[in-house]
């Protein structure tokens, strides 16, 4: 199982409609300071179904609506969608490609999406129990995180081997 | 429950002395403890790290980039018990040295085989083990865009 | 003690405002506020960071390499007003790209007539930009020892 | 005023008497991960009259001591020298050159000495008064701090913006 595209509108700084292909091998992501590369990096998290702003470095969800420019005005919804690739068939779905999509407006209404298809938040979570993708797995590790894992708050180190139990 | 966690906690404790001397060198040693065996689901988790000729100490003596290749050592041998299809690393390689990261790199080769990775970097090694490589640039003031790039540095065809 | 901290404040802000544009660019704009001038004893101090075409927001939102920058321009903002003889910076250009170490180098230069700078680094526009380098190694284990070198990269004379 | 000597013989990983000479310009310090540069940060803090072993990244004072290695036992003292030009008579003294330095024997006798002469703490306390050099001034900036000044922990910040009032 592997992530194959990722495409954001409205989300963060990006504004205009972005695309991303992965292959399933190693990808990096590199430019200048403030370019937008975390913002990619939230864009996967929430579409996965973060709840925490916090953990997108927002004090509120509204937040990651693009805020506008100079030259943009800020846009009125944020919509990430996120292509997985289902080879394996570890996802409970007889689809060989899963479409995740994730809508926020500014009116605080949200949407989620299976296969461009309105469903629950419950579905989406549903669908990646047990496959480690979950939003908070630990599969996404920032530099943040190697300070909590070795300093004494070993309730984060616990709850990591908690997750893995 | 308190079995299967002392379980799991075994395979880590195993894949995390094995990876440590995998990041550092075989003679560096290092070990997972739980503060109190007979309560394994609320006592402390405790790291000991012995990097070769050092006698062992509290790993908060350990320098900036040794923490954190103890910490990857650490999350990966987490990850090694249970999978996760994908891992997204954000500028995890920035305290570490050009040998350090040959290292870490090396891993993340022989990991991506089950796993596919992210990296968000601004190292030139990292640049150059990955198989594809996205450029994000603001040319229009605030907004983000894209560009696939070719490992030799030129754009791929936009 | 109240007005020697408003006083104080005020010039720390100034300076502040100025740094943030030296190292962002004529463009970006901060400042620097207290939630209640009524009471600057105890009241909070915001920052806010507004980098040029973007709309200004919490500092939380900012990138890694932008909340570095704009900690520098808080630090010697402040040191400004009552600066030491010296400053040690323990790997602070980690997060920062080529382009905003330039510019920290630039601002580094600039205060160096009036104060001493320790820099340690991995970075190797900072080791140029330094007038004296000092290598650290341990070739007998767990020992360290230094060696001055060379800007040209040639130990000096041991 | 600058520093211009730096002595170091037993302190954490610089077992043998080791010598550093800066010039009161820019100095870089580099080397591998682990080689010991943080802990001539530490040398430096600790020789000014640093309490908190927990900033040295030690859990007890003692910790600093050489504690061995597969060739060297545990060395039983610790000791560092800085030399500081009071070339501007900022430091309250006739000198036009100060030698601060501070011992730490395993039995936890500690000494404290200017110009090679046995003194308190307090003394060397005195002397760094208002020049902005004591221990806990903001000359030291690392990363950790960058991430406390700017989060809403206002207590660090406000205590910056105190000091320097
Ligand atoms: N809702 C939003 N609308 C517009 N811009 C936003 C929004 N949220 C964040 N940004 C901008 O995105 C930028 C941060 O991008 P990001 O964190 O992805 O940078 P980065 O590429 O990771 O940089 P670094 O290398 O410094 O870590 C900030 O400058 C911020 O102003
Ligand atoms: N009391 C001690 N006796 C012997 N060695 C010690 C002592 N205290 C710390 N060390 C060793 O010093 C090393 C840390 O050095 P230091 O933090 O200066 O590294 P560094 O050069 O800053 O590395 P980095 O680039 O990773 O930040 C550790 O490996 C630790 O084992
Ligand atoms: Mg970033
Ligand atoms: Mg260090």
């Amino acid at each position: 199982m592997y992530l194959s595209k990722l495409e954001m509108v409205g989300f963060k700084s990006f504004a205009a409609k972005t695309e991303l292909t992965f292959t399933d091998g190693v990808t990096a992501i590199v430019g200048p300071n403030g370019c937008g590369k975390s913002n990619i990096v939230d864009a996967i998290r929430w579409v996965l179904g973060e709840q925490k702003s916090s953990t997108l470095r927002a004090d509120s969800m509204e937040q990651v609506i693009f805020n506008g420019s100079k030259a943009r005005k800020p846009l009125g919804m944020a919509e990430v969608s996120l292509t997985i690739e289902n080879n394996k068939h570890i996802l409970p779905t007889e689809y060989s490609q899963v479409v995740v999509s994730r809508r926020l407006f500014r009116s605080g209404e949200s949407q989620y999406l299976l296969n461009r298809t309105q469903c629950r938040l419950r579905d989406i979570v549903d669908l990646f129990m047990d496959t480690g993708m979950g939003a908070d797995a630990y599969s996404v590790i920032e530099l943040k995180m190697i300070e909590t894992i070795l300093s004494d708050k070993a309730d984060e180190r616990r709850h990591l081997f908690e997750e893995a139990a | 429950a308190r079995e299967k966690f002392s379980a799991t906690f075994d395979r880590i404790r195993e894949n995390f002395i094995e990876l440590f001397k995998v990041l550092f060198t075989e003679d560096d040693e290092a070990d997972l403890r739980m503060t109190d065996s007979e309560d394994p689901l609320e006592c402390t988790i405790e790291i000991e790290a012995k990097p070769r000729g050092k006698r062992p100490h509290s790993i908060e003596m350990l320098s900036g980039g040794e923490k954190t290749l103890t910490a990857i050592a650490l999350l990966f041998a987490i990850y090694l018990v249970k999978p996760s299809p994908f891992c997204i690393l954000d500028e995890v390689d920035a305290p570490l040295d050009d040998a350090n990261i040959d290292r870490y790199l090396k891993l993340i080769r022989k990991f991506s085989n089950n796993t596919q990775f992210l990296m968000i970097t601004h190292n030139k090694k990292t640049m150059e083990a990955a198989d594809t490589l996205y450029g994000v640039t603001m040319e229009e003031q605030a907004v983000s865009k894209t560009v696939s790039v070719r490992l030799s540095g030129t754009p791929a065809t936009a």
